[in-house]
């Protein structure tokens, strides 16, 4: 299964949710690769890995210069390999988008690697042009992290109607699910959001809901998933719960 | 005074702050034009218009089939004006990345109405494309929002040197300072950010901080900046102090 984790909503827990949600699946025994695909790389750095030093990242991937297996890291977390991202992918967005084919870069890089993975994760940019065209013709199902706040509600539809634009236009196929992120029951924004996104999309809403939790964010300074830095923590635990959710997901579509 | 507000890291409170700190200027008095500058139309939003509705966006400025003036729409907040944006835009990226002179579109497009108002501020898109490059060329002062966690932490040298690449580049001048945001006293976290921030980047950091405070959250939802929707919070008082402080801003670059 390949799943992309995508918002053009900046903020709303893509990086922390990919990363948590690949760490988990890797835990369960599933041989996991997660992909960088954001210029920014904080999935890289999210992992423990410098940015400044890698040697191969996605941006070789894409423009063909490096096979996928040959970016592939190691990660301290068993079962979980990386394929990291920093700055050099900034350009990617103009230098391949004259190269044909240009949407399949990244589902023909995957392709002879994806039989060695029971899943690969794939961190998207918050935007929607050319790296997560890739991810979205790469994938069989895309996971979007809603923050439980007015302006990341207020951005999914206009989100959705883009992603039914690609599907017809890409003449690719792909289901999706909703993830609320950030949950903070003490505020009515929180639980306004919550019951909004849960009426307005219905089964498409995961059932796990992930707290706000400041152990999540504390954990990248750390270089380590959250559920690797505090195990126990209600947030690590709701992303275990996720990933289980996620492996047991019947197609929807 | 022409001021940016960009960050590539998402959700570290770009759109929050240009509102606010927009309205604060009109409430001093000061002619005020926002512009919005990201596809999503946050800011559009977050001032109570309709993204469906808009007679003229700010695409259509780019792309020359309107005048910046005859796009401009009042709102509720006296001596306030908005550009708004919507989906629209999204395509501005590529439709106009093969136009002549396209990073000064947005500097051009405001030079007649520039005089007709005090002080002008942009909002920008979550990366480093073509509309926030715009952005940077058509400034005098860029204001950077970090959100007081790690990632946005991590990523800001590698902001600032890809702003430095631009000025020599494109062979413009400008100013920069860092807003903390979303600070939350009450975590080891924000004041590990807070102090790192300020030790590292010294007087280019603004002395007001802006607390986390679920009232600046909720204000988008009834279209009111916060400092309208709770004059009184806490948040609110930060950032009319934001607005001063930029105002009397002495140049430093
Ligand atoms: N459950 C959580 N509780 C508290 N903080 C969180 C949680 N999830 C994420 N965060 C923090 O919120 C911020 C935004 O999360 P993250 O960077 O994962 O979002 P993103 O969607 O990947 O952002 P971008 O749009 O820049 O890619 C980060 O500082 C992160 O550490
Ligand atoms: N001081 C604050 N306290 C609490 N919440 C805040 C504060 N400032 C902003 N927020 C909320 O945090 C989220 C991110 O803020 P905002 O959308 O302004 O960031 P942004 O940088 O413009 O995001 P994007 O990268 O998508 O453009 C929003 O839900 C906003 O309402
Ligand atoms: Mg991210
Ligand atoms: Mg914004």
């Amino acid at each position: 299964m390949i799943v992309s984790v995508l918002n053009n909503k900046g903020g709303t827990g893509k990086t922390t949710s990919a990363v948590n949600i690949a760490a988990a699946t890797a835990q369960r025994g599933k041989k996991t690769l997660l992909v960088d695909l954001d210029p920014q790389g904080n999935a890289t750095t999210g992992l423990g890995f410098e940015k400044a030093t890698l040697p191969a990242t996605i941006y070789n991937v894409l423009s063909q210069t490096r096979r996928a297996d040959e970016a592939m890291l190691g990660t301290k977390v068993e079962n979980l390999w990386l394929i990291p991202s920093n700055l050099d992918l900034a350009g990617a967005e103009v230098e391949l988008s004259s190269a044909p084919g240009r949407e399949y870069l990244l589902r023909e890089a995957l392709a002879t690697s994806k039989g060695n993975y029971d899943t690969i994760v794939i961190d998207c940019p918050p935007n929607i042009g050319l790296l997560t065209l890739n991810a979205l013709v790469a994938s069989d199902l895309l996971l979007i992290p809603v923050q439980c706040e007015y302006y990341p509600m207020e951005g999914l539809p206009t989100l959705l109607k883009v992603m039914d634009l690609v599907k017809s236009r890409l003449k690719t196929e792909f289901d999706y699910r909703i993830l609320l992120t950030m949950y903070d029951r003490r505020t009515a924004l929180s639980r306004r959001v919550l019951e909004q996104v849960r009426t307005n999309f219905d089964e498409r809403v995961m059932k796990t809901v992930i707290p706000r939790s400041v152990r999540m964010a504390e954990a990248p300074s750390k270089g380590q998933p959250g559920i690797v830095f505090r195990p126990k923590n209600t947030a690590s635990e709701q992303y275990r719960s996720a990933a289980r959710e996620l492996l047991e997901t019947p197609p929807l579509a």
